[in-house]
């Protein structure tokens, strides 16, 4: 454990809270995709399915489920009890179009054709295009509430920190994941545009609005 | 190698 992957985890923790806390304090869900909820759910549930197999650590333990149960409390604030300020409107992102990829991918590219290995792959692969529904509805709406852009920096800082870990455990340790990586370089690089919006426009107070 | 790959990143 590095500090950047530390950095990394606990901004992914921080982004988490803040969309729950988002959510739980305005009673509402409006602006946030829920097919990206969706997803965010689906890939912790594939990836974490060697919680129950392989021990590493407390802290590696304790993350997953707090991951997990924050990720179907998301959802279960969007869809059952905030269910009518959910902007299902502006939330039309096909899910299956990244499913769907992500899961023929994983079959064909992965460390080793076994279930817990090929679930733990879909699940990088997932991830890496998770937040797309969710910049898809802020492009259509053409605008983002100014705590909707904190969870999103929050959420991109956290693979981008993690990037970082990674050049520094292929130095230090010479350990590196090629899938990972990759999978996390284009997560990063969606985030991009974004990055440079919130520290544009949001940074200096403004709200998060798309150019005309 | 047949070991379990061990994934202790998140």
């Amino acid at each position: 454990m590095n500090i950047f992957r530390l950095g990394g985890d606990l901004a992914h923790l921080l982004a988490i809270i803040i969309l729950l806390l988002k959510i739980w304090t305005t009673r509402s869900c409006a602006g946030i995709s829920g097919k990206s909820q969706i997803l965010f759910a689906l890939t912790f549930t594939a990836r974490y399915l060697d919680l129950f197999t392989n021990f590493v650590s407390v802290y590696n333990s304790v993350m997953k489920v707090v991951y997990l149960a924050a990720a179907y409390a998301t959802l279960y604030l969007m869809y059952v009890k905030f269910k009518a300020t959910y902007d299902h409107n502006h939330d039309t992102f096909r899910l299956e179009f990244l499913i769907l990829p992500a899961a023929g991918l994983a079959l064909i590219i992965n460390h080793e054709f076994s279930i817990i290995e090929v679930m733990w792959t879909f699940s990088i692969y997932l991830e890496a295009v998770a937040i797309l529904p969710q910049l898809f509805m802020v492009s259509k709406t053409g605008e983002a509430e100014s705590i909707t852009s904190h969870y999103l920096f929050a959420l991109g800082s956290y693979r981008a920190l993690y990037i970082v870990n990674w050049v520094y455990r292929y130095y230090s340790e010479g350990f590196y994941d090629m899938i990972a990586t990759l999978a996390g370089v284009v997560q990063t690089v969606l985030y991009c545009d974004f990055f440079y919006l919130y520290i544009t426009k949001v940074l200096k107070g403004k709200k998060l609005q798309l150019p005309a | 190698e047949l070991t379990v790959r061990i994934k202790d990143e998140l």
